[in-house]
């Protein structure tokens, strides 16, 4: 391991949903993107990284992550 | 590490010693449960780690990796496939595993319903010993992650990859850097490990097959003038289209000289093309 504890090379993980309920699905509702905070860092406690910055606009949410 | 949520997608890039895949079991229970969505394809790609021997289980080789997707996903996806694509380089090959419900070639549940859209993943090492220095705070300075990350994505001249984008940056003590890029619909992602002997920077981003031909062009050698590696490769996932051929001519001109090129179809993915690329000597 790098001294200063970076490995470089990612691991990248891209997960596709569906659902019958319009108010969910694509452009027409927000979907995932009502999980709630607290949910989302509780799914990255276990993978080890925490949010560090944090940008949205209308189409979907950006976290920079620590490590 | 990066993570992006979509209405109906979520991706996760994670660097170091990170267990990303343990984010699977609860994501599904989550879109699940609180949402009412199910999961209908999954993605998992990587290069070759720089220090294989620090990675924890199952992460020590790809074969574990692939038997922990197996198993965190439901049956429903199916229609699976992994696959090691290789390159002339021993120390340069890419991981691809997917899984979908349906079996077909073309990207399913993109959000633009167009499948139009293609992801660039680009991996670079060595990187030019100057230019990386850019990514070390300055000892005497004092700021924090954010405003040090400001300097940085304007210094290096990462703001002029995509000018439109909203940028969320990110300088880590005492060196690296990891930035988010969000321009209407798509994403884009860029980190950096500067410590010279292990360097590495990767830029990932969206584009469509209907963009001006010439903009990928722009942006691959705008990549490759910001951080000059040594070694460069360059993964293009795309239902079906021809954008890799404009790889190699965006960054040949630029002293990268393509070693290899490697192509797969994977369910739900489409075509993932897979070139590697070194600096003429």
């Amino acid at each position: 391991m790098a001294v200063s504890g970076f490995e470089g090379f990612e691991k990248r993980l891209e997960l596709h949903f569906s659902g019958d309920d319009p108010k969910n699905v694509g452009s027409l509702g927000l979907g995932l993107r009502l999980l709630d905070f607290e949910s989302l860092q509780q799914v990255l406690h276990a993978v080890q990284c925490t949010v560090v910055s944090a940008v949205a606009n209308q189409h979907f949410d950006a976290y920079v992550l620590s490590e | 590490s990066s993570l992006f949520v979509y209405p109906t997608k979520i991706i996760i890039k994670t660097c170091g010693t990170t267990q990303l895949l343990k984010s699977i079991p609860p994501l599904l229970r989550l879109a699940s449960l609180d949402r009412g969505l199910t999961l209908i394809s999954c993605r998992y790609t990587r290069g070759n780690f720089i220090f294989p021997s620090a990675q924890p289980f199952p992460y020590t080789n790809f074969q574990n990796e692939v038997v922990y997707l197996e198993e965190s996903l439901p049956a429903t996806l199916c229609y699976r496939k992994a696959n090691v694509m290789p390159s002339k380089t021993p120390s340069h090959a890419w991981h691809v595993f997917t899984a979908s419900t349906q079996n077909t070639t073309c990207r399913v549940g993109e959000d633009d319903n167009d499948g139009g859209l293609f992801t660039l993943e680009i991996c670079m090492t060595e990187l030019d010993r100057d230019l990386a220095r850019n990514f070390f705070l300055r000892p005497s300075a004092k700021y924090d992650g954010d405003s040090a990350g400001k300097e940085m994505t304007a210094v290096t001249g990462i703001s002029e990859i995509n000018p439109r984008a909203l940028i969320c940056d990110f300088a880590f003590d005492p060196c690296g850097y990891s930035m988010n890029g969000i321009d209407g619909d798509r994403h884009s992602t860029i980190h950096v490990t500067p410590e010279d002997g292990y360097s590495y920077a990767s830029f990932e981003c969206v584009g469509s097959v209907y963009d001006d031909r010439d903009d990928v062009v722009r942006v691959l050698k705008k990549v490759v003038q910001i951080f000059r590696p040594a070694t460069m490769s360059v993964s293009t996932t795309c239902a079906s289209h021809e954008v890799w051929t404009r790889v190699a001519g965006a960054v040949e001109p630029l002293g990268l000289k393509c070693r290899s090129c490697a192509v797969d179809e994977f369910p739900a993915a489409g075509n993932v093309v897979y070139q590697t690329f070194m600096a003429r000597r």
